[in-house]
């Protein structure tokens, strides 16, 4: 997975995603594609939650999962969460949650109950840190104010790190793939690297969600196990979505 | 341009959006889920429609499990152990899948794998 949040030069935020699924699934080698993930893409459908007739928040998904991965609250905040690999594991949660310990939260249900329930992005923010869980995550995070914009870096009971925007230091924009930004990542599967440098070379005051797609479009970004990208801006409350394909060479992750 | 070799980086793209080309699938559709609805009822509508694909995705879940459990042990474990682990899912979960399972004919225990397959996937 990739996850970006980003400000412009104007103050505008702006959110996107790639959502990559299935690795060591299944590989398919006729179509050098990886089975579960081209599985999962004619599920991809948009949803737009509603209570009393108004639109609560909406979701990119996969049909059949009642979490949630990606979503916007609009004019509030837009949420995404990335994979994030720990021995101290999802494992553990379970088989914590089958011995009766049932106070942590499933990770996609907390993305749900926060996308459903919190009111502003600092409320977003401290459930996300805070609420204990039974698989660590990344969570990415945007408000609908400038600077607001974050990678909460979870484990399973805490909340290991959590990095903003900051306009003063130049950091304009955040971006989480699937390891921890205060190491590097694994030397086979750096899409941190290509997503900056492409980030960097679009220099803030042409970011938009148009160049952001091409960002989650370059390679080894886009990859054989995306399945999806989404853009949202809070500011207009939109959420758009795109199956992709990565056509060969590509990289398998 | 693009390197040949992985992990085939290739020049920072520009001009992809509007979506285009090979590596654009697909727009995705949009669906209503009313929280008015009781749980067991809100997603009825988008797996009346989506009900074949959950079905081929789930299937190919299966076929991998039976590769590394030809016994089909696995299988029988996720159909019996996990409906009852679906009374244990905080609300409103346990009843969203169960009506997701009842709208799409599948069994239960494989829909709630496929709801807590991230935390099941680190294993």
């Amino acid at each position: 997975c990739t996850s970006v949040v980003a400000e412009d030069d104007k103050g505008n935020l702006f959110h996107g995603r790639n959502l990559d699924f299935g690795l060591f699934l299944g590989w398919d080698v006729k179509n050098k594609s990886w089975t579960v993930s081209e599985k999962l893409k004619p599920l991809v459908v948009n949803l737009d939650f509603r209570r009393n007739n108004q639109t609560v928040f909406k979701s990119t998904n996969f049909a059949g999962y009642v979490g949630m991965l990606t979503g916007i609250k609009p004019h509030v905040f837009t949420l995404t969460m990335n994979e994030r690999f720990s021995l101290d594991g999802g494992y553990i949660g379970i088989l914590e949650w089958i011995l009766g310990q049932r106070d942590g939260m499933w990770m996609s249900f907390l993305t749900r109950s926060v996308l459903e329930n919190a009111n502003s992005y600092e409320e977003a923010k401290t459930r996300l840190a805070q609420t204990k869980m039974l698989a660590p995550a990344y969570f990415i995070l945007g408000g609908n104010s400038t600077g607001q914009g974050c990678i909460i870096t979870r484990s399973r009971l805490l909340s290991l790190d959590v990095l903003e925007i900051d306009l003063k230091l130049g950091r304009w924009y955040v971006l989480e793939t699937n390891y921890d930004h205060w190491k590097e990542p694994l030397f086979l599967d750096d899409r941190r690297t290509p997503a900056m440098k492409c980030m960097n070379q679009t220099t803030q005051p042409k970011m938009s969600l148009k160049t952001m797609y091409d960002v989650l479009s370059t390679k080894p970004v886009l990859n054989k196990l995306t399945t999806y990208t989404t853009l949202m801006q809070v500011s207009e409350g939109s959420l758009e979505a795109y199956i992709r394909d990565c056509p060969n060479p590509c990289m398998p992750w | 341009s693009a390197q040949f070799i992985p992990p085939f980086t290739e020049d920072c793209r520009a001009d992809m959006y509007p979506p285009n080309g090979p590596t654009f699938r697909a727009a995705v559709g949009w669906y209503t889920v009313d929280l008015d609805l009781p749980p067991s009822k809100r997603w009825t509508a988008v797996i009346t429609e989506k009900k074949t694909d959950l079905a081929n995705m789930i299937e190919a879940i299966k076929d991998l499990a039976n590769a590394f459990v030809p016994s089909g042990r696995l299988i029988e474990l996720v159909d019996i152990a996990l409906p009852l682990m679906v009374n244990t899912l905080p609300d409103p979960f346990g009843e969203e899948i169960k009506g997701i399972a009842a709208a799409s004919g599948l069994p239960l225990g494989e829909v709630v794998l496929f709801n807590i397959f991230y935390e099941v996937f680190t294993v």
